[in-house]
């Protein structure tokens, strides 16, 4: 038996709505600990790493380890049906192939209950190693969704380098070239407008526009987004989700032969 | 030429 439940059913909306630009279908893996989804996009150049802690939810029980494939565009179309306000609980039985939503309004009032048929999904798990990365930038979510869009306008691609000054992000085309450098913040009175820097070795590296922007989807779950970055290797792009886990955002850089 | 490297470049399908 699985019954997860959470107060604020948005927090799972904002959820699908930061995978399901990238991914089609996914699977949810749930066990005593909670809730992981790890997937690639149809190219094998972003994955996503999605990680909701048991102890997060406002109710959880797993008895078994248990492996949901959904198809994630029917899963948004029974999330639209729960009300901003509501409270979700997902249900399903051990061996089972579907998957229950339960929506209740407060006082509930209204209580509706949908049903969605589950998937068998190839699954392909990438191995991520702990990495210590030479350059980790915390900055505001708006304020990187906004680059994002903004320097898409330039070209299909972003160089983002980072030093101990501060971090530049770059675009150009056939309309001419972008340049927003961001300084580390003195001081700030909210924690969450500031953009700091932690730097071992400066880092330039070059990414996709599209899946950027794809990226920033994340937005609404949280006020801070980090950035990890080393020579070589794949950035992670981090959306905290309160206290109930995050979600990550790798991206294989672009290379110019 | 800019070429777009995938993810199984850098980490191994567990």
């Amino acid at each position: 038996m699985f019954e997860a439940r959470l107060v604020q059913s948005a927090i799972l909306k904002k959820v699908l709505e930061a995978i399901k630009d990238l991914l089609t279908e996914a699977t949810f893996d749930c066990s005593d600990s909670g809730i992981q989804l790890q997937a690639m996009d149809n190219a094998h150049v972003s994955l996503v790493s999605l990680n909701l802690r048991s102890d997060g939810f406002d109710k959880y029980r797993c008895d078994r380890n248990l492996s949901m494939g959904m198809n994630l565009g029917n899963m948004t179309k029974i999330m639209k049906c729960a009300g901003a306000e509501d409270t979700v609980t997902m249900k399903a039985q051990d061996n089972a192939d579907v998957v229950a939503f339960m929506f209740e309004s407060k006082n509930q009032e209204k209580v509706s209950d949908y049903e969605m048929k589950l998937m068998n999904l190839d699954q392909e798990h990438l191995g991520i190693p702990e990495t210590d990365y030479s350059c980790i930038v915390k900055m505001p979510s708006q304020e990187f969704a906004r680059i994002c869009r903004d320097l898409s306008q330039f070209g299909e691609s972003m160089a983002i380098s980072c030093t101990k000054e501060g971090v530049k992000f770059s675009s150009a085309g056939d309309i001419g070239s972008a340049n927003i450098k961001l300084a580390q913040t003195a001081n700030v009175d909210a924690e969450e407008e500031a953009v700091v820097i932690e730097m071992q070795e400066p880092v330039s590296l070059t990414f996709a526009c599209r899946y950027l922007n794809s990226f920033t989807k994340a937005t609404p779950l949280s006020a801070q987004v980090q950035l990890s970055m080393s020579a070589d290797v794949p950035l992670v792009v981090e959306y905290k989700i309160g206290e109930l886990g995050h979600i990550r955002y790798y991206l294989a850089p672009k290379i110019e032969d | 030429i800019v070429t777009q490297l995938r993810l199984c470049q850098y980490y191994i399908v567990a």
